[in-house]
């Protein structure tokens, strides 16, 4: 464990605790793509099947089923809790996740560690959390005007991934066998789609003024 | 090096 991966840990958790906050506080899913949520908990779905076997640690234990809870939790709620499943706009989240899912199975199937069966869905999980955010980025294009909460939670998801690429450069200098370039190439591209909201984030949080983050 | 996948990492 390393500065880099704990913070990223972190910030991942904190985009779970605001989201969460959000559609239980605020009563809406209005913004949230419930897209997103669902590629989500496939996500940690398939890549913590190993919670059964892979022993780690209990802080990685723990948050694998933190993680997958707070996944499932979110997509129930916005899918079948009132109100809040009235705030979900199946007309502007409609991004074909299937073309999504599709791609990174293949690609799970065809490049993975060790060819066996978790291997491959190990694989898939991490190319399909690569390209996750991009319903919710399409539902935040749309909208233009993203609302501060939202925004603060697509902020904590990007981090998380960033910082986990500093992990992987500090255990490449660090461990002298360590290459790992499937999830550094994923885990490049996730943080890739984040660019242009991290630029339009910061400008509009600058100077501590809270103006509105807006994508053109 | 070679690639492997330490099971460390969420």
């Amino acid at each position: 464990m390393n500065i880099f991966r704990f913070l990223g840990d972190m910030s991942h958790i904190l985009s779970f605790v605001i989201l969460l906050l959000k559609i239980t506080q605020g009563k809406s899913a209005a913004g949230i793509s419930l897209r997103t949520q669902e590629l989500y908990m496939i996500v940690f779905c398939s890549r913590y099947l190993d919670l059964f076997w892979n022993f780690s640690s209990l802080y990685n234990s723990f948050l694998k089923v933190v993680f997958i809870a707070c996944s499932s939790a979110i997509v129930y709620i916005i899918r079948f809790k009132s109100p809040q499943k009235d705030t979900w706009n199946p007309e502007l989240d409609n991004f074909p996740i299937q073309y999504l899912i599709g791609p990174c199975a293949v690609a799970g199937l065809l490049i993975n560690q060790d060819w066996t069966p978790f291997e491959m869905i190990w694989a898939f999980s991490i190319y399909l959390e690569a390209v996750a955010i991009l319903p919710q980025l399409f539902l935040l294009q749309k909208q233009g005007e993203v609302e501060n909460l939202t925004s603060h939670y697509v902020a904590a998801l990007g981090a998380y991934r960033g910082l986990y690429l500093m992990n992987w450069v500090y255990r490449y200098f660090t461990e002298d066998d360590y290459l790992q370039r499937i999830v550094w190439f994923a885990g490049t591209v996730q943080t890739g789609l984040y660019i242009d909201f991290f630029y339009h984030y910061y400008q509009s949080k600058r100077g501590g003024l809270s103006r509105p983050v807006k994508l053109p | 090096r070679h690639d492997r996948r330490p099971h460390d990492e969420l």
